[in-house]
């Protein structure tokens, strides 16, 4: 069955989607199958791939609300091995409708299981808080992976994910764990990125992917053409480094 | 009577508390009398106050679910004229407990109503999402400053926004206007800053400040010393270019 991985942090702007369009990008053409949720009203996962939100009628709304199961919501990337399950605007409703319904923290979980079979991994990307929407994520997920941001604010917000996460794990979903921390927008010339990633890898020593992320600006360049950066420029040290991110994953998960 | 102010914008990470925070201290030492008001959970303009989360025992949640005053909760910063109202993690809470309470939206402008004279400028820093918290300061404020990161991301999600202030408008506040669009982490080398910038003035003429905020890792920096950039280095383009915008707003006040 597929490991079912959250790509979560509430504090905004550090490389959840990035990391995840990119990852799931990285994991396809390592000949998995791979489905990326995308569950921020933003959709910026969506338009990583070129979907117009505009244009879709049906999306992961309609998935939590019980109106449509996950295989008529899913859509083909350029990958062949990659499906989007797509969101958009209206995503916004799903938390304020959900918040006075039964089983509303377990409506993604109930979406995807019967996909389960049909994928190695499920990447969520989360939007910028702790609300319904990421605890969704939570409770369908097995793994976490955190994208922390080489900032002071960034690591500040990093102790409330994981007290979230260990509540997750007592309350709701007892099979969730993290998966790992991944250093994002490294940028070796500046004292406070290094001062930042030491503290973390001295924090939690075992949790910490080797492979950070460096900051690049074909990765912030690929999105504008619909395209995960493999795609859009595969030598560039971003590509590059996504790339090695999935490699380390696939091995950690055969550990284990 | 207050200028209030909404710094808004649900894409994560594009400078909203780093506007507030600087803004502010720049409003404060052009002798202004000026109210920040942290309205996010993360919490992250009261830390670069250098207020530690964990020692507030009351904040702005107490104000607004009615247990406490405005002028109860407020606390003094380094500049004299400077006032911080803070949040902290328990304000997560807010968004579902007041989901089901009458007047939800109002909370925030009635929580600042007795306060309005007392000040000439209140800042809000919004959370990155267009949920009750952010509705509550677009109900509040009579303009919202959108900070704008220099990338394709957070260029995709401005008409989103755009279009919750007008609704707001025309349904809860119809004081509530654009103030501003302020382009943040503005990178003159990179292709893509200069690509975003020109897009944004073309599609928003007027709507645009003149003063543009550079990258500048001094504005990164300061957090960690629980100082706004101008405490902590005020010789440097960071600090010049929010003493620049504080000009602009305040040129722009008396015009109209
Ligand atoms: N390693 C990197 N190098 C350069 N730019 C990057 C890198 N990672 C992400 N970016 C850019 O930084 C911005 C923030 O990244 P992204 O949108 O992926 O973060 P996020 O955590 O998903 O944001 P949100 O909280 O709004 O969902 C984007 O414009 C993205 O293109
Ligand atoms: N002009 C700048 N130059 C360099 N770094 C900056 C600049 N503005 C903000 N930063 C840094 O970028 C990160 C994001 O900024 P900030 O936290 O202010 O954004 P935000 O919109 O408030 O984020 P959130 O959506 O999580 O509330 C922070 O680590 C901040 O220190
Ligand atoms: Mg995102
Ligand atoms: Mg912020």
């Amino acid at each position: 069955a597929a490991r079912v991985i959250a790509v979560a942090n509430q504090k905004g702007g550090v490389g959840k989607t990035t990391t995840a369009v990119n990852l799931a990008a990285s994991l396809a053409v390592a000949e998995k199958r791979v489905l990326i949720v995308d569950l921020d009203p933003q959709g910026n996962a969506s338009s990583a791939f070129g979907i117009a939100a505009e244009s879709l009628s049906e999306h992961v709304y309609h998935g939590l609300i019980g109106e449509k199961e996950a295989h008529h919501l899913e859509r083909p990337t350029e990958l062949a091995t990659l499906t989007l399950l797509p969101s958009q605007r209206d995503l916004i409703g799903a938390e304020l409708e959900l918040a006075g319904e039964p089983e509303r923290e377990q409506r993604l979980e109930k979406l995807l299981a019967p996909r389960l079979e049909a994928f190695d991994y499920i990447l969520i990307d989360c939007p910028p808080s702790l609300g319904l929407l990421t605890l969704n994520s939570l409770v369908a997920a097995s793994r976490v992976l955190i994208p922390l941001q080489c900032e002071y604010y960034a690591l500040e917000g990093l102790s409330s994910l994981l007290s979230t996460i260990e509540l997750v794990n007592q309350s709701l979903n007892s099979e969730l764990r993290l998966d790992g921390i991944l250093l994002t927008m490294f940028d070796s010339r500046n004292r406070l990125s290094h001062q930042v990633a030491s503290e973390v890898r001295s924090y939690f020593p075992n949790d910490v992917y080797k492979t950070a992320i460096p900051r690049n600006v074909r990765l912030s360049e690929s999105p504008s053409f619909g395209k995960p950066v493999l795609l859009y420029d595969v030598t560039c040290r971003g590509a590059q480094a996504y790339l090695e991110l999935a490699q380390e994953l696939i091995a950690r998960a055969s550990q284990r």
